[in-house]
């Protein structure tokens, strides 16, 4: 479903110019549940932003479900991330303002849901992440771990065919961030697709596939036989 | 040095009451490494930021280098802020507008040494975290493991005998994460104090005490037998 071609990123800093990816080709199929693990600036986070066309690449090509992604408009991307792709941001990038329970909300309003039916589905998104009794606080009233969480709930409402994770677990304890794992896992049971970066091992380990960024580049692309 | 008695911490939400702390009560001698460990939202961070003097308990005693800290005048706790504890926040608190060098050289400005001076400590500090390369970049053109060494940086450049660090390697891959905690050990070496807040038990095993909160209480307080 996701086909990149020698995709890469550059960034222009006065003189300078960081290659934030060099060069990268991959292919993940529908069903997939892969892991990008690599050193902190690697790529990562770059390599996820323009897989859920939040950003275009400097060159190379980009395929999503067999469109070129560099052909569709403004209006099309916006449908795509709205629909198909679910985002765990690194840094969350929760509505500062909104409570927890009308961040997880926002996207079920492009969705077309009435008030009533968003504000219950929002409930049981956080229910579903242990936060039931949190949903009126603002994320500046709840721990980081919690806004982790809220970040979770909203990327998993609309149930998108493509969930992408960056850091999921960072500021979980153990505990909380096997309940993260269990959501993801029932989300790809039920066949939707799961990319997600992580740093730590064992949070890997729940992947099919564990493929390993370098320098903008990736350098391995392993099967895991025991997830 | 660090001394707290039944410290509690309320917040007011409407018509409900939430117990961040409920009865703290923890001694830290000058020279000593702390973890503390615990689930999401059991109060690690609320305890930071009173011991950071960053906030006021609802109620009980806290008591640093054997002055109350409640007694304090605002302009006494801003200088303990500045000179005698560094904080890395759980999540960085960076200045958005200003470069790497001008976030990591800001706690300089209030020590008196001049922009030539400030700089060349920032540059240093930068590269003590492997950043020497990216100290133009604003916040947003950094990875977030790099903003997350940003953050270090910062809180260490001042050499403050207390160093607060909440989550500090949440973002980082394994080599970046024990290149922190080298500098941690470095530190502590010269006999600064260390208390550190996370979720990882790697990390944790570098302290030679380790604390577990749970529900805005201490559960257990263990010694480390090999750090
Ligand atoms: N301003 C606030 N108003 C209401 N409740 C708050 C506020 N700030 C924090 N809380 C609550 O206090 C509790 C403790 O929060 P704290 O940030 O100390 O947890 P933590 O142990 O650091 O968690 P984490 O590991 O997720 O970072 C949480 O349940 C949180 O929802
Ligand atoms: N807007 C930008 N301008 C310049 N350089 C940038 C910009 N955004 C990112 N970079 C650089 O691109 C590189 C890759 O960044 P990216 O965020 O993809 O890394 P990452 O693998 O996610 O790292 P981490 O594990 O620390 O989150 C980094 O070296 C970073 O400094
Ligand atoms: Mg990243
Ligand atoms: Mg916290």
């Amino acid at each position: 479903v996701i086909h990149t071609e020698n995709i890469s990123r550059r960034y222009k800093m006065g003189s300078e110019i960081i290659n934030a990816l060099k060069s990268v080709s991959i292919s993940i199929n529908f069903g997939e549940y892969v892991a990008f693990m690599g050193p902190s600036g690697s790529g990562k986070s770059t390599l996820m932003n323009i897989i859920g066309c939040l950003d275009t690449p400097s060159s190379g090509s980009y395929t999503l479900n067999k469109r070129d992604v560099s052909r569709l408009s403004e209006d099309e991307l916006a449908q795509i991330r709205n629909k198909e792709i679910g985002f765990v941001f690194q840094t969350f990038n929760l509505l500062p303002r909104a409570s927890s329970l009308d961040n997880v909300a926002l996207p079920l309003i492009y969705a077309g849901y009435s008030k009533k039916e968003r504000d219950a589905k929002a409930k049981k998104a956080l229910e579903d992440v242990g936060l039931g009794d949190r949903y009126h606080h603002k994320p500046n009233e709840l721990s980081g771990g919690q806004r982790q969480r809220v970040a979770v709930a909203r990327a998993l409402i609309n149930s998108p065919s493509i969930i992408l994770a960056d850091e999921p677990t960072g500021n979980l304890d153990t505990k909380t961030s096997y309940e993260i794992m269990n959501l993801f896992a029932e989300l790809h049971k039920k066949g939707n697709t799961i990319i997600m970066v992580t740093h730590e091992e064992d949070i890997a380990n729940y992947a099919h596939r564990v493929v390993f960024m370098r320098d903008g580049n990736i350098e391995r692309d392993d099967i895991n036989e025991n997830p």
